[in-house]
């Protein structure tokens, strides 16, 4: 995270800790998370722990292991190469079904899936909040939790983010209908943070409430803007894939 | 005496033609109008005699020059001329002064003087020379011209030539003073411009014998001289017959300005140089976690690069790690993309097992070695030499006989906690 600050584990229940490599994903309920394709893709049975606040090998002692049962990544997601680092991150979405149920608590609790009414839209200047153990400003690697409040902007913001590969072909990067655009100079998310979630607050109820509206997916850079997965185009195909699981 | 400018008058001395007092001294200011010169004519002179005129005397001062002095008596030389004495001045100005002292002794009349305006060739009456090329008198003044594709300056004195406003923008190219290799023109500054793309640097060639300007003077200073001046330094002065700089000038920068300065004397032949624009090289850094491609022992403007990671190293941009990343040389040197590197692979954390530990590693990156341990004596390590574990290239702890996998710990059997003592009967 970017121009973030510390935070606990209670500030984002739902935050779940990747390991191998670092990421995140969210606890949408008692079996499920939701992460980002390219998180899984080439890890079927990725280490996941929930509950922990500071990477340190005492807490991992301490908080809840989840164990995967199966790994089910959006049919959308377009398989990548070895030999060229992945470009293309449209449907960048997966669901990581869970061997046991997740007891939940202070530290334990799921986040909401978006409506599909037009009220879960969102528009330029809306914040939201993110959190990881990704990169940040200073460091490649952090011990303790981070987050941050972003704005979302248009999509042509992040198109127009600057291509520095001299390779880099018309398709790379490409920006779709399945992505938001979110960010401003000095805040975003980076390596690490993928798959946590972009979480707002759910409109018009009495109690604050989060839904996950995105989930970290790239950016061409670090420090500005970043490129999240539009889960509101995904909201039928979650539904659908738990039920049929379950 | 003073008076308005005239165009002529009479001077006569007290008295005239009666004779002159004793203890007399009377002068007078002539002045013509500007642009004109005096001519001062005697038609009469009868003053008491003396050596070198010193007691009585008319006196002609110009410019507080004493320009002559009369005494005696003076008749003219001419039988057709009335003038006794004529003077001409180029000046427009002019001061006669009549003296008589106490010891005369005879009778005298004095001197009879006229003047007229005259015109004054301002192209030749005087020492200096007005006009650079030719010069035009007319009557009260004069005025000056200049030859063929010179143009006169703002002083209305010097010509010059119009030459400067070239800009060359060609990477290959030649430059020359005016006329070369005939003589250059005199008073004139000839500025160019060398605006070469961004990326490359100007070079400058001079063969010695390509070189002919004027020469420094005994102070070292260049009367005609050519100078180059880049972004941050400059490059001459330069005179004299031959190049006095480095026959090869390089001026770290993409743009040149040349000025060619001469004075109104003096023509040389002037010079000629070849200038082309040399990309700029960017340095070849180490590489000591890295390959780059291609592997060249000099790299230039535009020329681009793979750098690929060795094993167990990773290059982080943006949310994407990869082994391999793109750099482009930049026009001002610098490679783009500099601040991506190659970065030891990190494992992260390890994952804790039932019954058994870890020590937490002080950095989870490429080679570092952890070992798991199970709780002795009750659990002992299901894989003998299953405890070691590396971190690997592709970011995962790896054991050699397990890889990924973990090692697992398995409860100790058939070790009682006490043995059992059996008593003698």
């Amino acid at each position: 995270i970017f121009g973030g600050q510390p935070a606990k584990i209670e500030n984002f229940p739902w935050q779940v800790f990747f390991n191998h490599p670092t990421a995140g994903g969210a606890l949408i309920n008692e079996y499920w998370v939701l992460t980002a394709a390219h998180v899984v893709e080439k890890n079927s049975d990725p280490s996941m722990y929930a509950g922990i606040t500071a990477l340190r090998l005492a807490d991992l002692e301490n908080a809840q292991r989840l164990y995967t049962k199966r790994v089910i990544i959006h049919p959308g997601w377009k398989e990548d190469d070895d030999l060229n680092p992945r470009t293309n991150f449209d449907n960048d979405i997966a669901l990581v079904q869970l061997k046991d149920p997740v007891k939940m608590g202070p530290k334990f609790s799921p986040i909401c899936l978006p409506g599909t009414s037009s009220e879960y839209n969102l528009s330029p200047g809306d914040m939201g909040l993110i959190s990881g153990w990704g990169r940040t400003e200073k460091r490649l690697h952090v011990i303790n939790l981070r987050g941050a409040k972003v704005p979302v902007t248009s999509l042509e913001t992040c198109k127009q983010v600057k291509e520095e590969n001299p390779t880099a072909r018309p398709e790379d990067y490409v920006i779709t209908d399945n992505m938001i655009c979110a960010g401003e100079k000095g805040v975003d998310s980076c390596k690490g943070d993928s798959g946590g979630a972009f979480a707002f607050q759910v409109p018009n109820v009495k109690a604050p409430k989060f839904y996950v509206a995105g989930l970290v997916s790239w950016g061409k850079k670090c420090g500005a803007y970043g490129v999240y997965t539009k889960v509101k185009n995904y909201v039928d195909w979650i539904l659908k894939t738990m039920q049929e699981n379950s | 005496f003073s008076a308005e400018p005239t165009m002529h008058g009479e001077i006569l001395s007290p008295n005239y033609p009666q004779a002159y007092p004793n203890d007399v001294v009377k002068s007078w200011d002539i002045e013509v109008p500007e642009g004109f010169g005096i001519h001062l004519y005697f038609t009469h002179v009868d003053i008491e005699p003396s050596e070198s005129c010193a007691y009585d005397s008319v006196q002609i001062i110009s410019g507080g020059i004493e320009e002559g002095r009369l005494c005696g008596q003076r008749t003219s030389k001419s039988p057709n001329s009335p003038i006794i004495e004529e003077f001409q001045f180029p000046y427009n100005k002019l001061q006669v002064v009549f003296t008589s002292d106490f010891s005369i002794e005879e009778q005298f009349t004095g001197f009879a003087a006229y003047y007229t305006a005259i015109d004054v060739n301002e192209c030749t009456d005087f020492t200096d020379v007005p006009c650079s090329h030719f010069c035009n008198n007319f009557i009260g003044g004069y005025f000056c011209s200049c030859p063929p594709e010179y143009f006169l300056h703002d002083d209305m004195r010097n010509c010059g030539v119009n030459c400067s406003g070239d800009v060359f923008t060609a990477l290959i190219g030649e430059i020359s003073s005016p006329n070369y290799p005939n003589p250059y023109p005199e008073n004139s500054r000839c500025e160019y411009q060398i605006q070469l793309q961004e990326g490359f640097q100007v070079v400058v060639t001079m063969q010695r014998e390509d070189f002919d300007v004027e020469p420094a003077d005994s102070e070292g200073n260049c009367p005609d001289s050519l100078t180059f001046a880049a972004k941050n330094q400059q490059f001459g002065p330069y005179c004299g017959d031959g190049f006095p700089g480095p026959l090869t000038i390089r001026t770290q920068s993409n743009t040149l300005g040349i000025v060619f300065q001469t004075d109104l004397m003096g023509q040389k032949k002037g010079w000629k140089l070849r200038y082309h624009g040399d990309p700029i090289s960017c340095p070849k850094e180490s590489t000591a976690n890295s390959n780059w491609e291609p592997d060249k022992a000099k790299y230039v403007f535009k020329d681009v690069v793979k750098i690929t990671c060795v094993d167990g190293f990773e290059v982080v941009e943006g949310h994407v790690s990869s082994t391999s990343y793109y750099s482009t040389c930049q026009s001002d040197g610098q490679w783009s993309n500099s601040g991506l590197k190659c970065q030891p692979v990190y494992c992260g954390i390890p994952d804790p097992i039932a019954n058994g530990k870890v020590e937490e590693p002080e950095n989870s990156v490429f080679g570092t070695v952890i070992h798991y341990t199970c709780e002795e004596p009750y659990y002992y390590m299901e894989h003998e030499e299953g405890g070691e574990y590396r971190c690997a290239a592709n970011g995962r702890w790896v054991n050699d006989q397990l890889g990924i996998e973990l090692p697992r710990c398995i409860p100790v059997c058939g070790v009682p906690t006490e043995p059992f003592q059996v008593q003698q009967k």
